[in-house]
């Protein structure tokens, strides 16, 4: 099955932030969204794991400008929401291949992984849909993660696209 | 700006596994993803969110019908890999909306996960790319919740996928 990658994209305007220990109950995610729709805050990556039975941790992406914003965001949501801490990290960055039906074939969650793996880069969180793997990884390892993975996957010259793509 | 939900699709063959502490160091998703391939595991939806300083849980999404050959590649990682669990979870099932950019707005994401809220449904996972936003939820959830998100988002009677597209 010829399940091809055909661009590898790169973002370092990311700013993680972490909700820790939010209440795993009907409508908290809808209140987050709520304040950060209200704020008017560009998301990128939702991602909310198996965290605990009673807990979960929601985290997002947002971008640098956002940061002020989000900060005031969260503040506003501890009016009506309890959670444990609020993390705002902006030592991370993107990487991301794209390509239909990639994320579907272990074999290239494998290679994406096996590269990062080989430049010594800790993979931080890790998203997938039907045509794009994205990690975070530690923003100055962000170039070097990109040519390992152009070589990995697209050494026959195909596209590689610029940043926030 | 117009960002428009296109289509809402869902599906309820979905096992969640979660290796729960696996180490939070570079080589670790390699290791997972490669023994995985080497059982040819069909894979949706891998998450890997916060986690703890030294531990990750990393989770993804597999077919009933790989769930035996799943088993068997965990027992395999279980010699080479030290985690404090794995689980396996086939109470659960997967609804998205699916339209250009609608993931960077926050007022699509609220309005999908207050859809959701007005149910009762509790959202167990959170997966995004650009295009999508996926949810995993209890499985006997999903009609009702594909029919409010249908309401919420189509009413203009615009597409509706059928399960697993
Ligand atoms: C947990 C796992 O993702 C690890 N951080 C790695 O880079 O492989
Ligand atoms: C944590 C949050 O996602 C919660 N489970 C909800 O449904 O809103």
């Amino acid at each position: 099955e010829e399940v091809k990658v055909k661009a590898i994209t790169h973002s370092k305007d990311v700013v993680k932030v972490v909700l820790l220990g939010v209440p795993n109950q009907p409508g908290v995610a809808a209140l987050i969204f709520k304040v950060l729709a209200e704020f008017s805050i560009f998301i990128d990556m939702i991602i909310q794991s198996e965290g605990r039975e009673t807990e979960k941790d929601v985290a997002f992406v947002i971008t640098k400008e956002d940061e002020g914003k989000a900060q005031k965001a969260i503040n506003c949501l501890k009016e009506c929401l309890s959670f444990r801490e609020a993390k705002f990290d902006d030592s991370k960055g993107k990487v991301s291949i794209v390509g239909a039906g990639i994320a579907s074939n272990p074999r290239i969650a494998y290679r994406m992984f096996d590269g990062l793996a080989r430049l010594g880069v800790n993979i931080d969180m890790i998203s997938t849909s039907n045509l794009r793997i994205s990690c975070l990884i530690p923003r100055d390892r962000v170039e070097d993660s990109v040519q390992i993975l152009h070589k990995e996957f697209l050494e026959e010259g195909e596209v590689v696209l610029r940043e926030n793509s």
